[in-house]
């Protein structure tokens, strides 16, 4: 999947792809000792387009969220159907627009489009649906992830979009622009003689990213963000890497 | 080829012969019609009387008979009743309405013609009703009486089931009769009885039909006196899975929409049951009562309250002053408590229902933060009539709405012959709940647990279904009280002439702690043209084709009423009278507002027929005089969902709010956050 961040602090707008292995499920969002709250993502597969050198695909086909507080409710979307779990467990399909209330929490699915979960007033996220009428051989029915309102989330959270919540990450130039994906160039492997136009690279924590600019999709492509693309599945702007994400179950929420 | 001794019988009967019965029904997403065919001979020289009498379901409506004697048509024709009293114009004193129980019988009422046959003559009955049929318990049941009263060379029982979704369940029972179920059906490998002989089912995803035909032998194994019994099949359909809106089809500017949505968890419920305990109770009925209470007790789930009353001279509350919880404690207490009951003295229904009102009434007060998402229901059974305390029914009527003060629900059950069931069925109406009777010998216990299943397991409550203000006039009863598992809610529509392609179909319920909105935008010539297709590939005939639009007349004069019984000033009474008659004229519907006239032969002492003379044949016995307080026949139309209990008269004819301008789901354009996970 195409992971894109909006920076609060900076305005930038960073952007990366995870591709990762079908079947895993990856933390996306971790907040459980503060806010409660949990947010995992299956992986489905499907071929590389017929023609192409691109790897395999990978898409969400199951997003779990787990709230906690004020007691434990588990939310399980799949693109045809949405399962709400708080005390008792109700099916919803995707393709009726359906919207539930209870004292803590609010679910709205508009048929066929999204669904908008909103926890204790503060927390929203939005998942959207995408479906084929006529789909390629390559494509799979799949979900989208959008943080809508993310304050009442903790400073603790974490997670694959989580971490970049209150990340203060900034840009800088580095020299050189040469570098390639699992190759972090910098100008003291190029030799001190050559004269390189700089790359734009991204300070997080104490690390260093370069990145390039790209244009992003959204929505269902109905919006284009212009972000800083940071190759290799996000090496060094992720805390950790790949597999520190990977959790067990649709419903793990294990701290970071 | 007919035996010896059935041969015998037939020449030594007197009364003219039945030569062929033919009952066929053709079911088009639960509305039934049903088209009964009969033909007599009178072999012998002299006119004779012949009786055709056909027993008809309780919620049917007859919308056509003509009858062909010695080669005449004799058609009926629908026309209003006239007023013989206005409202309040008289007090039912709660005396036995003599009519009633002997066209009634349980589920089922009898149309009776009688005629005179000249000699050597034949005559012929047409007969044609209309039913929608209830889903109750998880399935559709549609019955046919099969009680030609002799032995009938040709007999056949067709029943055509033509349904938009598939059909997931289809059974034919073995033939009900009264005291033996089902002694007399096939019994098949697995010891259980299955259908009866010479029953023959084709069937594939959408589509049944049904043929009973048993040959004169086969009838005179299976029948007592041309009795048979009923023939009763039960289907389900496929619904979508979760909480999806529902199935709506559109045919003739009309649509019905059936909404049944499954996989709910189960609201909590408090409930009172409230049991007669005089002395008419003694024997078999306290005992099959006893059986089914233990039963149920065993099926109340961990979050419901509950509390038992007992009545006769004397009232008993078992906990008095409080519901309890469903505990091992508690559920042994009650058992304790039920067994111990003995039946002594006379019937208090008033003193019952007010005891059982105020448990769940102070319950309920106490307790509001807690258990404002629970349903609340009192399951209230007699054999009798009010004998002790209040006895006048308008007197009882009253104190049960000032005691249930529309905060709950109130489920009757009569067992017996000796209830007032015109009582019965105005105190549950009135109060959001339903009425069900228990036939003398039918094992009360089963019966009992039977009506506590269809309402033990509500799933939602306070159901409300709009739809967008400009495409839609005239809608039935839209707002309802609970939604029970097992159970369907149907509302019919006429559709504007100018509506909009897109029908916005909102509904809104409550779920415990959850309030709940479905939304849809459907298609209405997409609709139409589906409903018009599967009716085509169907070939049902064109008699059917107008269903929707004969769905919506049928609810609504149902609704009209039970509009009407509730009605407390003059005006809308007589508003609701004029609604319902004229509905019940546009589609030929013998209801309580209207009679039936139907020209009759008369036969000449030569036995030729003479001039017609014309006769009111009043096959539903009318009240006498209706009013806000007192009773009245209208019924058979409750559903266990129930009425809403605030729904104002006006709402026969109202279209509901427009809901497309207020809707949540309106497609806006994001504007949210860039941090996302999407795509591949």
């Amino acid at each position: 999947p195409h992971f894109v961040v909006e920076v609060p602090q900076s305005k930038l707008t960073v952007c990366f792809n995870i591709n990762g292995e079908p079947g895993h499920i990856l933390r996306l969002v971790t907040d459980h000792k503060h806010s409660g709250v949990t947010v995992n993502g299956a992986l489905i597969g499907a071929p590389a387009p017929a023609g192409s050198h691109k790897e395999q695909r990978t898409y969400f086909k199951t997003i779990t969220i787990v709230a906690d507080k004020p007691h434990r409710s588990y939310i399980e979307v799949t693109p045809q159907k949405v399962i709400l779990d708080d005390r008792d467990r109700m099916i919803l399909p995707s393709s009726s627009s359906i919207s539930i209330e209870t004292a803590n929490l609010g679910l709205v699915i508009v048929a066929n489009t999204n669904l908008t979960v909103t926890i204790l007033g503060t927390i929203q996220f939005v998942i959207l649906f995408h479906k084929y009428k006529n789909p390629a051989p390559y494509q799979r029915d799949h979900l989208g992830f959008y943080i809508a309102n993310s304050k009442g989330l903790s400073k603790d959270t974490h997670g694959l979009l989580g971490q970049f919540l209150y990340e203060d990450i900034g840009l800088t130039q580095l020299p050189g622009n040469f570098s390639t994906a699992g190759k972090n160039s910098t100008q003291e492997t190029l030799g001190e003689n050559i004269s390189l136009p700089s790359c734009p690279a991204l300070k997080v924590k104490d690390r260093t990213v370069t990145v390039i600019k790209k244009s992003r999709r959204i929505y269902s492509g109905k919006q284009t963000v212009d972000c800083w693309f940071a190759r290799n599945n996000a090496a060094k702007l992720i805390d950790g890497q790949y597999s520190d994400y990977v959790v067990s179950h649709l419903f793990d929420t294990g701290d970071w | 080829r007919i035996a010896r001794q059935v041969k015998t019988l037939l020449t030594k009967e007197i009364k003219p012969h039945i030569q062929e019965l033919s009952v066929q029904t053709t079911i088009i997403s639960r509305y039934a019609f049903t088209a009964v065919s009969c033909s007599m001979l009178n072999r012998h020289s002299a006119a004779t009387q012949g009786v055709f009498q056909f027993h008809i379901p309780t919620a049917a409506y007859i919308s056509n008979f003509t009858m062909i004697v010695g080669g005449r048509v004799f058609p009926s024709q629908v026309k209003a009743k006239e007023k013989k009293m206005k409202k309040g114009g008289g007090e039912n004193s709660g005396k036995k309405n003599k009519n009633t129980p002997e066209q009634s019988e349980g589920e089922m009422e009898v149309f009776r013609m009688e005629v005179t046959i000249p000699g050597r003559n034949r005559a012929v009955f047409l007969l044609t009703y209309e039913e929608l049929l209830q889903r109750r318990l998880g399935h559709y049941e549609h019955v046919t009486s099969v009680r030609p009263m002799q032995l009938v060379s040709r007999l056949s029982v067709g029943v055509t089931v033509v349904e938009h979704s598939r059909i997931t369940y289809l059974e034919v029972l073995p033939l009900r009769n009264g005291k033996t179920p089902s002694s007399k059906g096939n019994v098949k490998a697995d010891g259980k009885a299955g259908p009866p002989a010479s029953t023959v089912v084709r069937q594939n995803d959408t589509f049944c039909k049904i043929t009973f035909t048993p040959n004169i032998a086969q009838q005179a194994k299976i029948a007592t006196n041309g009795m048979l019994g009923e023939f009763v099949v039960h289907y389900d359909v496929e619904r979508e899975t979760g909480t999806g809106i529902g199935d709506i089809q559109v045919l003739d500017g009309h649509f019905v929409h059936y909404f049944a949505p499954k996989d709910l968890p189960v609201v909590p419920k408090n409930v009172v049951f409230v049991i007669d305990t005089s002395a008419s109770m003694v024997g078999t009925k306290i005992r099959q009562t006893k059986e089914a209470l233990f039963t149920i007790m065993r099926e109340l789930r961990p979050n419901d309250h509950f509390n038992f009353v007992t009545f006769s001279n004397r009232i008993r509350v078992w906990q008095p002053g409080k519901l309890v919880p469903v505990t091992p404690n508690n559920i042994r207490d009650a058992k304790k408590f039920i067994y111990m009951i003995s039946p002594t003295g006379g019937t208090d229904i008033n003193g019952g229902i007010q005891a059982g009102s105020a448990l769940l009434s102070d319950y309920l007060s106490s307790k509001e933060e807690s258990h404002h998402n629970s349903v609340s229901l009192i399951i209230f059974l007699t054999d009798g009539r009010p004998t002790v305390g209040a006895v006048q029914s308008p007197v009882i009527i009253g104190n049960t709405k000032t005691a249930v003060q529309e905060k709950f629900c109130l489920f009757t059950i009569g067992m017996g012959d000796d209830v007032d069931y015109r009582l019965l069925e105005r105190m549950s109406l009135e109060n959001c709940g339903t009425m069900r009777r228990i036939p003398e010998d039918a094992d009360a216990s089963v019966m009992l647990k039977g009506f506590y299943d269809e309402i033990g397991t509500p799933l939602l409550s306070d159901i409300r279904v709009e739809y967008s203000e400009d495409a839609v006039e005239y809608i039935t009863q839209n707002l309802f009280t609970n939604y029970f598992n097992g159970s369907e809610l149907i509302v019919a529509g006429k559709l504007t002439n100018h509506s909009p392609d897109s029908l916005h179909v909102q509904v809104t319920a409550s779920n415990s702690e959850r309030s709940i909105v479905l939304e849809k935008d459907v298609s209405i010539h997409e609709r139409e043209q589906e409903t018009e297709r599967r009716l085509a590939e169907a070939e049902v005939g064109a008699n059917v084709n107008g269903y929707v639009e004969r769905l919506w007349g049928y609810l609504s004069v149902k609704d009209g009423l039970k509009g009407r019984l509730r009605s407390q000033m003059s005006a809308e009474w007589e508003n609701y009278t004029q609604h319902a008659t004229n509905l019940s004229l546009t589609y030929n519907f013998l209801t309580p507002l209207t009679q039936m006239i139907v020209e009759k032969p008369q036969v000449l002492a030569n036995g030729s027929l003479a001039q017609t003379q014309k006769e009111a044949e009043a096959t539903e016995a009318p009240p006498p005089a209706e009013s806000s307080n007192q009773l009245s026949k209208d019924d058979n139309s409750q559903t266990p969902q129930s009425l809403h209990r605030n729904q104002h008269p006006k709402s026969i004819s109202a279209v509901s709010k427009a809901t497309s301008g207020g809707s949540k789901f309106t497609k806006k354009p994001v504007t949210l956050s860039k941090t996302s996970a999407d795509g591949d």
